[in-house]
């Protein structure tokens, strides 16, 4: 799977997914990457988010949505919600994978809870930062 | 005015003494393609929505990650493609599950979103949709590569001992999720 989400000059959050699904799936098997909410959600008053990992997990908790919720309705940063969707709520149900994230301030968040992700990020006056491994 | 873009290739089981040099080094170099790819539209005062559409199609034309070309493989040896596209400032979204023969499956989940009073496509609908939007399509055996053709028959053989097996999504990944 792979994914981008960005915040341009105008204040706009846009978040995008793209992916293969899973080898030797069947019976026309969809994850989340195609599903708003679940794999891809994005609201300028929020957050943008794109997520990676099984599919079926992050359909069950919506979880792009929810990390957009937690900021609306508690307040949370960007980080906060998306530490607590991945690393608590993710986990505790036995689902692995990850999300990026950019807020409307443009703080950026890579979380997963797997050994890696391919992941990167660039923003004003910063430079390209890339990683691979946690 | 601030300007960000975040990406990602996937996560899962990447271990470093999996990876050599060489390959480290090649999803780096695209990941940061793709990053420059982005940031160039938004520093040049274009759109988040184009900046995640050339960030993403750089992505899907690589075969290193599970999208576009070298997407993984069904079990009837296929590739089936999904995406997804959000606007963040008036929840404007289309998405695209099971093409089929679109190049760049971004590219058709953006023309449901702009040129639909749909949400989501599926399966031949959405092959058909993206003719009719005059997107770039392409031979279902584009997408195919050895290396995902290989892990492909490798689940296989394990489904012949152990029983229906999809394979985790991702790099590396050796675990694997029973349906």
């Amino acid at each position: 799977t792979v994914g981008a989400v960005a915040l341009d000059q105008s204040g706009n959050i846009v978040a995008g997914t793209s992916t293969g699904g899973m080898t030797n799936k069947k019976y026309g098997r969809v994850g989340d990457s195609p599903i708003i909410g679940a794999g891809t959600y994005a609201n300028n008053n929020t957050c943008g988010i794109s997520c990676t990992g099984h599919g079926e997990y992050f359909i069950r908790l919506g979880v792009a949505k929810d990390v957009s919720d937690q900021m609306k309705y508690q307040n949370k940063s960007i980080e906060e919600a998306s530490e607590h969707t991945i690393q608590d709520q993710l986990t505790e149900i036995g689902g692995t994978g990850g999300l990026v994230g950019l807020d409307k301030d443009g703080n950026i968040v890579m979380e997963f809870n797997t050994p890696g992700m391919f992941r990167g990020y660039k923003k004003t006056k910063e430079t390209t930062v890339v990683k691979i491994y946690k | 005015k601030k300007i960000a873009i975040v990406i990602h290739g996937g996560a899962g089981v990447i271990k470093r003494e999996n990876m050599t040099p060489e390959k480290d080094k090649a999803y780096r170099e695209k990941l940061d393609e793709a990053l420059n790819a982005g940031y160039s539209i938004l520093e040049n005062g274009g759109t988040s929505e184009e900046a995640v559409i050339s960030a993403i199609m750089i992505l899907e034309n690589s075969p290193l990650f599970n999208a576009g070309k070298g997407a993984v493989l069904t079990h009837n040896e296929e590739c089936e493609l999904d995406a997804s596209i959000m606007f963040g400032k008036n929840l404007n979204a289309g998405a695209v599950a099971g093409v089929k023969t679109v190049k760049n499956p971004i590219l058709a989940a953006q023309a449901v979103m702009h040129n639909s009073k749909h949400v989501m496509l599926s399966g031949k609908g959405a092959d058909t949709f993206a003719e009719e939007q005059n997107l770039e399509l392409v031979e279902a055996n584009y997408f195919i590569t050895e290396r995902r053709h290989k892990s492909l028959l490798k689940a296989k053989e394990l489904e012949q001992s152990q029983g229906y097996i999809e394979r985790g999504n991702d790099e590396g990944n050796n675990n694997f999720k029973y349906g």
